[in-house]
C-alpha cells in the first residue's frame, strides 16, 4: 500500500526533522505511482504533486504520526480540498418543472441512475418526477427506462414511434407542465464525446429545456480517457454535476480526480449498485481514501 | 512532433513513458515496455527519434503478436459455444449482436441465448439484435434462471443443429461472489451438456477501462476460464492500452474489438493496427 511504501522512504528520518527537498522527492514519486495506478490523469497527477510538494517542504516532522503518515495525510487532505469538501445536492431551485439532463459515454449507467434519482426525489424529497427517454437509438432503451421507472413508482412518459429527440423533449416538457410534475428527468443516449453530430444533439435539446441540472455520468473504472470526455462535455454543454457509477467494484476510481479537476463541476452522487437503492451522496473522504488505495 | 529527427535521450524516453501511460498501459508497464523498446534501439544502426518510434512499436506489437491466436478452425464441434461475460454495461449484448452477424456472414447458423435474466430489458435488448442478423433467439424471460436458459438453448441448438450457439449472461462486477458463482454455475451445466463446452469464453472489456481491468480478468479467469478478450469503443478517444500488460500477465488474445454501435463494427483484432493508432 502506499503507507507502506512511504514508511520504507522515510524509514531513515526518526524522531524530529522535516520533510526536505530529497526525501520529499522520494516520496512524490511513490504517491505519484500511487496516483497513476488509480487511474488518475497524468496531467492531473503532475499538477497535484506539485501542489503537495510545495505544502509538504518545510513541514515539520513532529507528534505522534511518522513523516510517511505526514505525507499520506497531506496528500489526502489536498485531495479532499480538490474534490470539493462539502457534498452538494440536487438544485432543485428553479421553477418547476425542474428539467435534468442525464448524458455521457455509453454504458456508463444513465438510465439506471434517472430512475436511482427519481426514487430520491420520490421518497427523499417528496417530489414528483416524470421521467422520459431520448434515446432513439439504442434497441429497447425506452423499455429498460419504462421499467426501471415504474418500478420506483414514477411516471415515465409514453413512447411515440418515429419522434426524433428534439421532439421528445419538447413534449416532455410539455407533459410534465401540463401534469403538475416538479421535475423533469430526460434520459439520453449514450455517446461518443467526439461525435459531432450526437453532441449537437445534445446542445440542441438543453437549448430547448433548459436544464437547472446537467449530470454527466462516468464510470468509475474509466482510466485516462476521463479527461478528454469530461472536458468535451462540459466544454459544449457546461455541466453542472458529476454522478460516478459502479463505485461498488474495486476500481480506484482516479476518475472521479481528473473529472473534477479539468471541469471544476461537484461530483454530486455516487452510484453504488446495480438496483434503484444504490445511490449514495458524494463523500470526498471516503473516495479520497480509495484513490490513494 | 515526438519522433522528428532528434536524439534519443533520457528526456525523450520519459516522454514516451508518458504517452504509453496516458494511453492506459499502466505504469510498470510503460517503463517495461520503454526500456525494452530502447534494448532494441541500441542494437540497431540507427540510433535516432524515428528508429526509437519503430522500436517502440515493434516492441508492443510483439507483445501482442505472442499471444495472438489463429483464426478458431473450420471442423468444429456442433454446436460451437461461446459464453459471453464481462462486468456491467461494457458492450456484451451489442458485440454479441454483431458476433452473431458476422459467423453468419461465413454461413453459420446462429442462435442466441438470452441469459440476462436480471437487467431489465435485456432480453428485449437482445431479441431485437435477433432481429436485425436474423437469428433466433432463445429466452424464458426476466427472473428466469440464466442456466436453465442456456441449457435450453444448447438443447435446441443441438437438435436443431445449429453450428453456433452465443450466449449472452448479466453484467456483474468481479468482485461479487454470488454472482460469479452464477456463471460457474452456466458453465457446470454447458459442461454436462458437452465436456468441451463453452469452447470460447470471451470476456468483453470496455476500451475506456483503466487499470481495473487487470482486477476484472484475474477474477473472471479465476472463476471460468477465460479463453479470450474482446475490447469495446475503441471508436471513442481511448486507446486501450492496458491490453499489452494483460497480455503479458494473463497470455489471453484479443479476439475483437468494437468500433462502433452497429451491426458491422467489429473487427478481428490486428496488432499492427492497434499499434498504429496509439501514435
Ligand atoms: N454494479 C453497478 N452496476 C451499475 C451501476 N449503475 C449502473 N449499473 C449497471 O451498468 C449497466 C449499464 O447501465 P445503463 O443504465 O444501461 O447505462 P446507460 O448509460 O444508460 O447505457 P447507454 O444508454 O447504452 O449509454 C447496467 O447493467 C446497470 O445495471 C452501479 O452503480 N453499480
Ligand atoms: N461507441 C461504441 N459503443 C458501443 C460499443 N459496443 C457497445 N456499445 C454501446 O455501449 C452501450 C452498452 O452496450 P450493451 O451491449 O448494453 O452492454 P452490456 O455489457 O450488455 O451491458 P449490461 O448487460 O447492462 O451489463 C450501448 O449503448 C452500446 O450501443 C462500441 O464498440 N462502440
Ligand atoms: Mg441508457
Ligand atoms: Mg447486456
Amino acid at each position: 500500500s502506499l503507507s507502506d511504501r512511504l514508511e520504507a522512504v522515510f524509514k531513515k528520518l526518526k524522531g524530529q526533522g522535516s520533510l526536505n527537498e530529497k526525501n520529499i522527492r522520494d516520496a512524490m514519486r511513490e504517491v505519484r505511482m500511487a496516483l497513476l495506478e488509480a487511474d488518475v490523469h497524468l496531467d492531473v497527477v503532475k499538477s497535484f504533486i506539485a501542489r503537495v510538494r510545495e505544502k509538504s517542504l518545510g513541514h515539520e516532522v513532529m507528534g505522534s504520526l511518522t513523516p510517511g503518515q505526514q505525507v499520506i495525510h497531506l496528500v489526502h487532505k489536498e485531495l479532499i480540498h480538490v474534490m470539493g469538501g462539502v457534498n452538494e445536492r440536487l438544485n432543485l431551485a428553479a421553477q418547476p418543472p425542474v428539467v435534468v439532463l442525464m448524458v455521457g459515454l455509453q454504458g456508463s449507467g444513465k438510465t439506471t441512475t434517472t430512475a436511482k434519482l427519481a426514487k430520491r426525489l420520490i421518497e427523499k424529497e417528496r417530489r414528483k418526477p416524470l421521467l422520459a427517454s431520448l434515446d432513439v437509438y439504442r434497441p429497447a432503451a425506452m423499455d429498460q427506462l419504462a421499467t426501471v421507472g415504474e418500478a420506483v413508482g414514477a411516471k415515465v412518459l409514453p413512447t411515440s414511434v418515429g419522434e426524433n429527440p428534439r421532439d421528445i423533449a419538447k413534449r416532455a416538457l410539455q407533459s410534465a407542465r401540463m401534469g403538475g410534475f416538479d421535475v423533469l428527468l430526460l434520459d439520453t443516449a449514450g455517446r461518443l464525446h467526439v461525435d459531432a453530430e450526437l453532441m449537437t444533439e445534445l446542445v440542441d435539446v438543453a437549448e430547448l429545456v433548459k436544464p437547472t441540472e446537467i449530470l454527466l455520468v462516468v464510470d468509475s473504472m474509466t482510466g485516462q480517457d476521463a479527461v478528454n470526455v469530461a472536458r468535451s462535455f462540459d466544454e459544449k454543454l457546461n455541466v453542472t454535476g458529476v454522478i460516478l457509477t459502479k463505485t461498488d467494484g474495486d476500481a480506484r476510481g482516479g476518475a472521479a480526480l481528473s473529472v473534477r479537476h479539468v471541469t471544476g463541476k461537484p461530483i454530486k452522487f455516487l452510484g453504488t449498485g446495480e438496483t434503484v437503492d444504490g445511490l449514495e451522496p458524494f463523500h470526498p473522504d471516503r473516495v479520497a481514501s480509495r484513490i490513494l488505495g | 512532433e515526438l519522433f522528428i529527427g532528434g536524439k534519443v535521450d533520457e528526456a525523450l524516453l520519459e516522454e514516451l513513458e508518458d504517452q504509453l501511460v496516458m494511453a492506459d498501459f499502466g505504469v510498470e508497464t510503460a517503463s517495461a515496455i520503454v526500456r525494452e523498446a530502447k534494448e532494441r534501439l541500441d542494437r540497431k544502426q540507427k540510433k535516432d527519434a524515428n528508429a526509437m518510434r519503430e522500436a517502440l512499436r515493434d516492441t508492443i506489437r510483439a507483445h501482442l503478436e505472442a499471444v495472438e491466436q489463429g483464426v478458431v478452425p473450420s471442423q468444429r464441434v456442433h454446436p460451437w459455444v461461446i459464453l459471453v461475460v464481462g462486468v456491467n454495461g461494457v458492450g456484451k449484448t451489442t458485440t454479441i449482436g454483431k458476433l452473431a452477424a458476422f459467423y453468419q456472414s461465413n454461413h453459420e447458423k446462429v442462435l442466441l441465448a438470452a441469459g440476462d435474466t436480471y437487467r431489465a430489458a435485456a432480453v428485449a435488448q437482445l431479441q431485437k439484435w435477433g432481429e436485425r442478423c436474423g437469428c433466433l433467439v432463445i429466452s424464458q424471460g426476466q427472473d428466469a434462471d440464466a442456466a436453465s436458459v442456456v441449457h435450453d438453448a444448447f438443447a435446441a441448438a443441438r437438435a436443431r443443429r445449429y453450428d453456433v450457439l452465443i450466449a449472452d449472461t448479466a453484467g456483474r462486477l468481479h468482485t461479487k461472489s454470488n454472482l460469479m458463482e452464477e456463471l460457474k454455475k452456466i458453465k457446470r451445466v454447458l459442461g454436462r451438456l458437452d465436456p468441451s463446452a463453452p469452447h470460447e469464453t470471451l470476456l468483453v472489456l470496455d476500451g475506456t477501462t483503466g487499470q481495473n481491468a487487470i482486477s476484472q480478468v484475474q477474477k473472471f479467469h479465476e472463476a471460468i476460464g477465460i479463453t479470450g478478450l474482446v475490447i469495446t469503443k475503441l471508436d471513442g478517444t481511448a486507446k486501450g492500452g492496458v491490453v499489452v500488460g494483460l497480455s503479458e500477465k494473463f497470455k489471453l488474445p484479443v479476439r475483437y474489438i468494437g468500433v462502433g454501435e452497429g451491426l458491422e463494427d467489429l473487427r478481428p483484432f490486428d496488432p499492427r493496427q492497434f499499434v498504429e493508432a496509439l501514435f
